[in-house]
């Protein structure tokens, strides 16, 4: 069903797809967990979307590439006119 | 300050873009940031080329990863000019950088701000509804499950990997909120954007904030 729903294809080797299916399983359990953390109907919720065959360090390393600049190229405003100014 | 606020209810925001495999989510909040604010000043909304800046932005590396504020600097001193996105489309690789005759239509320009906002989240809403949606560095690794509700727990600061971007906020119910729009398609979380707690810099999303002058 997950791979009709997001469209994953695998290559044909059976090794390949129950390699999949053991991440899948383990991102199943890691929903679960952080499941446990919620306190109200507001709180943010996790389960199956289109990463969960993916493991937690594949999904860094392919969806994560952002790096801030140098900390000096960002301006800090005056913290104290801030306060006084709100 | 207004309780609510969302660029898109002004429909001054593109549709969310999937990004796929290509680790460019910098080029493409920077190219929804240039979309919105040149909407902003009156001109047609428009989808324009995230392709042209992934392969274009020397400072950065395509799809293997790059900042806003680089590609932010490569718009502004190189005064190259954005085509649409049907002139220059989305490849999911890195490519050479195409160039275009000072005939074809683009969009530049004309300075660019970033600020470290954290403690200062109020501060960013004024920025936020002064100038258009901003470019934010994140720290999303607890986001490859989300599906909705407001992020408030396992969202730290200090390791910032993704670039998004933040379009508005609510701050009518109990828990007030970012409105963040992703570009990992409409499939991920609520219809390709996430809510993030306000007020305590909750995955970084203070800590680096940029937009564009037009």
């Amino acid at each position: 069903s997950f791979q009709e729903i997001f469209g994953s294809k695998y290559p044909a080797p059976r090794r390949l797809l129950e390699e999949r299916y053991k991440v899948f399983l383990e991102s199943v359990e890691r929903h679960k967990y952080l499941n446990g953390f919620r306190q109200s109907a507001g709180d943010a919720f996790y389960g199956i979307n289109p990463f969960s065959d993916l493991s937690a360090e594949e999904f860094s390393h392919i969806h994560l590439k952002s790096y801030p600049a140098m900390k000096d190229d960002y301006i800090v405003p005056n913290k104290t006119t801030s306060r006084e100014n709100a | 300050l207004p309780l609510r606020f969302d660029w898109r209810d002004k429909n001054l925001v593109t549709s969310v873009k999937n990004q796929m495999d290509c680790g460019a989510c910098w080029a493409f909040s920077i190219v929804d940031t240039v979309e919105s604010a040149y909407a902003i000043k009156g001109q047609p909304l428009m989808e324009l080329s995230v392709q042209q800046v992934i392969d274009c932005s020397y400072m950065d590396n395509g799809c293997n990863g790059g900042s806003t504020l680089s590609a932010l600097k490569w718009l502004y001193q190189s005064q190259s000019k954005l085509v649409r996105s049907s002139v220059y489309p989305f490849k999911s690789r890195t490519g050479s950088c195409h160039y275009f005759p000072a005939t074809e239509f683009g969009v530049s320009i004309k300075g660019y701000k970033a600020y470290e906002l954290s403690g200062l989240e109020d501060e960013m809403m004024r920025v936020l509804i002064h100038n258009g949606p901003l470019a934010v560095i994140v720290d999303a690794l607890s986001w490859q499950d989300y599906l909705g509700g407001i992020i408030q727990h396992h969202c730290s600061s200090g390791h910032s990997n993704h670039a998004v971007l933040v379009v508005g906020y609510d701050t009518s119910g109990d828990i007030p909120y970012w409105i963040v729009k992703n570009s990992w398609g409409t499939s991920w979380g609520i219809k390709g954007y996430v809510h993030i707690k306000m007020g305590v810099n909750i995955c970084g999303i203070a800590d680096f904030v940029a937009y564009p002058e037009m």
